[in-house]
């Protein structure tokens, strides 16, 4: 079984779009595949299918009330793929967790009975460093970082990387990087491929070759409640996260 | 004087563009402004051109240190704006002032010998509703929502404005609605006049007339550390801008 975080605290990046298109895509392969939804809008939930009505119970029951992961995992309406759902309540984690015992593994401890059940688990985290994205560092395998191909963007991937080896010394495990995935490209914008080359430069093999278009089908099929591979499976957006799950599984082989 | 505080904890929504052009809007009316970076990424910070390694002291020495605003308040270098910059260590704000007395209240005690200095205080917020947005809400006026013209964004901004009524009662005040944004429009997509016009149903005069279309020269100008204004004057992100400004101190002067 392999765990794969989507970790950026720069917001509206592509994390859940990915982590969706990331479950859906294996699922499609016929590989087990449950996603977690840490964050609390609930937007992989949403975006799965789950109205906004019925997230509950959700992850957050499992971390505040110890419940088991099974009584709070669900097939997710909108894929073939088993989901454990955000929630509002998700909003005060780092206040109600903070004071818990090995309060950084509370997650690696939910999901052990996973281990058996599926042959990959993703990790949906919130546009933070606070402690439930610390939780997915620490829990998961790998983990991928979406970056749009803007400026700002850029600047904080460096110290998004540093505060990963941070939680490895801190704690003693953590998360190796899988890649660095280029999301919401535009190549009208002249500084697109100028922003890639330089993350390109800077971090070598760690990007992945697939480059993920802006391509409004991706929105679109979220509206829907359902993947992109449903929803507009000849598009540009299809294509893109297609190639996404054939590299990240080459990837997860070849180590 | 007004505080205006951007509020959303979607991310990517244009909440640190907005923040940084309505503050060098105001200051370009002739307005004293002092913009405040409550973000760990620093981007508002960034994007006027303050250099990652130069971003101490920042509003964390004043809230943990309790230190006076004026240490560590400093002109922008690329626009006629204060700034208090925003830096890595408000990563582990929530865990720290946890235990304050009054912790919700800390920045609007903090922000009073601004009165009577500047003629608009704009608070740049963090993608989440942990303590420093909620502080943010508690010390400010007004709030300004920017919202992304997709179905995802759409679905959290009754549950924000909810949760701001929440604070309102829980604390005691809290800032008014001043309007919710579109922001980042693409209108070759289908969906996004079918947002917007379900933003204005559901919300009506709460919604800016002012649409902020995509404008890459928005994203090209934060790269420069300068204001949109200065990096390309006579764009459309440019013009959107001066018209939100517009918008924002007709709406001030109404109240
Ligand atoms: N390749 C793409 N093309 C077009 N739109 C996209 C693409 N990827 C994501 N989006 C849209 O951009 C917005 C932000 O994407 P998404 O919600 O996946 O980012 P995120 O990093 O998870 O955001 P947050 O930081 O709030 O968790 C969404 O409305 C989504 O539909
Ligand atoms: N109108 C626009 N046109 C084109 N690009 C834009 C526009 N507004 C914002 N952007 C770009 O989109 C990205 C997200 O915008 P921004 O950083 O302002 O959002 P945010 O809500 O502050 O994000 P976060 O949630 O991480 O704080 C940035 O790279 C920015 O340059
Ligand atoms: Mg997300
Ligand atoms: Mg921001």
């Amino acid at each position: 079984m392999s765990t794969l975080a989507l970790i950026n605290n720069k917001g509206g990046v592509g994390k859940t779009t990915t982590a969706v298109h990331l479950a859906d895509g294996l699922a499609r392969t016929g590989a087990r595949v449950l996603l977690v939804d840490l964050d609390a809008q609930a937007s992989a939930s949403l975006a799965l299918g789950v109205e906004r009505e019925d997230l509950e119970p959700s992850i957050a029951t499992a971390l505040y009330d110890d419940q088991p992961i099974g009584t709070v995992t669900r097939e997710a309406p909108g894929a073939d793929v088993d989901l454990v759902p955000g929630s509002e309540s998700l909003k005060s984690a780092d206040i109600r967790l903070a004071q818990e015992y090995g309060r950084e593994r509370l997650l690696q401890r939910l999901l052990e009975p996973a281990a058996e059940r599926y042959d990959h688990v993703i990790l949906d985290c919130p546009p933070s460093l606070s402690l439930l994205p610390i939780n997915s560092i620490v829990a998961a395998d790998w983990f991928l970082v979406p970056v749009e191909p803007h400026y700002l963007s850029l600047e904080g991937v460096g110290s998004l990387l540093d505060t990963v080896e941070d939680v490895r010394t801190g704690i003693g495990e953590a998360a190796d990087l899988l890649g660095l995935v280029v999301t919401r490209a535009d190549f009208r914008a002249k500084a697109t491929q100028q922003v890639i080359d330089l993350l390109r430069e800077e971090h070598g093999e760690a990007v992945f070759d697939t480059v993920i278009r802006g391509n409004v089908r991706l929105s679109e099929a979220t509206s829907f409640g359902v993947s992109v591979f449903e929803h507009a499976p000849q598009s540009t957006g299809a294509d893109g996260y297609r190639s996404l799950t054939d590299e990240v599984l080459e990837r997860l082989s070849a180590r």
